[in-house]
């Protein structure tokens, strides 16, 4: 072929109809392709390329802002219901670059790589003098408020032992002292009333996962946690989302409260607040 | 081949540069 041809981009607005779509595409692959952390939303669309592709197609070249929401990856809230974490929250960004295949009117995700980084410290007391910031996951007062909490998590669980997935966040709270923390848990095949040993207990066949905020007053009497948990229906894996499933039709159709588990008692469904 | 001088850059849409626009805030 000579040289030269097939070599130029096509020029597109950032705003773009079409970019936005190719946008929305690529975060919502990344939030059906992570098993860990939180799902992210789009929040600006930093530089598109529209490359030629043979024999047909183009490719959307893509760099991407987003910032985490509330809701971890396995909760099925449509990402556009879920809110998105506050400055004062300490917020947390992603640096995201993606590679979207458009052919035959259908967006198919090529590449994705993400890194995600939180705000700096110093903004997140610029605007919240006094807020907790993000503490180190493996530090020993988070460790210890996890695993209070998962001790009150099980206890007043009627049915399965929920196992610790991972620990997702964690503040240290100046006033009163105490820690915050977020973590992601598996139902297994253990009873919660009955479980010996936690190790040799293993997740259901069909996944149950749930996910905890608790807070942990390590100077209260007792060691007091109190603990709020959703436990989620299971969602079915996809290998490659569909192109339009970031449409807000779609997210409303499948935006709807969390149906009881067919093999969880109902009460183990909510678990909290509880207070020990 | 011939080109007439200013032709593409009249016939060229207006694109905005990016990025785009900031859906909540900025980090």
């Amino acid at each position: 072929a000579p040289p030269g041809l097939g070599l130029a981009y096509r020029e597109l607005n950032c705003d773009d109809p079409e970019t936005e779509q190719a946008a929305l595409v690529a975060v919502d692959y990344i939030n059906n392709h992570s098993s860990r952390g939180y799902k992210h939303t789009l929040n600006q669309i930093d530089k598109v390329k529209v490359w030629p592709r043979r024999p047909m197609g183009e490719v959307f070249e893509l760099e991407i802002d987003t910032l985490e929401t509330t809701c971890h990856v396995l909760d099925p809230t449509p990402v556009v219901n879920c809110p998105v974490r506050q400055l004062k929250e300490h917020a947390v960004e992603g640096d995201c670059d993606f590679r979207v295949l458009k052919q035959d009117g259908q967006f198919l995700v090529l590449f994705a790589k993400c890194h995600s980084s939180p705000d700096s410290a110093e903004d997140v007391l610029k605007v919240c003098p006094g807020c907790a910031l993000l503490a180190p996951l493996n530090d020993t007062r988070v460790v210890r408020a996890v695993e209070a909490a998962l001790t009150v998590v099980n206890a007043g669980s009627n049915g399965s032992y929920f196992q610790l997935l991972e620990v997702t966040r964690a503040q240290l709270v100046p006033l009163p002292p105490s820690t915050y923390v977020e973590f992601a848990v598996a139902a297994t095949d253990c009873i919660a009333k009955e479980v010996t040993d936690p190790a040799k207990c293993n997740l259901l066949a069909e996944k149950q996962y749930g996910f905890c905020k608790a807070t942990f007053n390590e100077k209260a009497v007792g060691d007091a946690a109190e603990v709020t948990c959703t436990v989620f229906q299971t969602q079915p894996m996809l290998l490659q989302p569909q192109p339009d499933t970031n449409t807000p039709t779609t997210g409303v159709a499948t935006a709807m409260p969390i149906p009881p588990s067919a093999n969880l008692p109902a009460a183990a469904m909510v678990v909290g607040p509880l207070v020990v | 081949t011939a080109v007439e001088p200013g032709m593409a850059a009249a016939t060229r849409p207006l694109v905005r540069p990016c990025p785009g626009r900031i859906r909540h805030f900025k980090i």
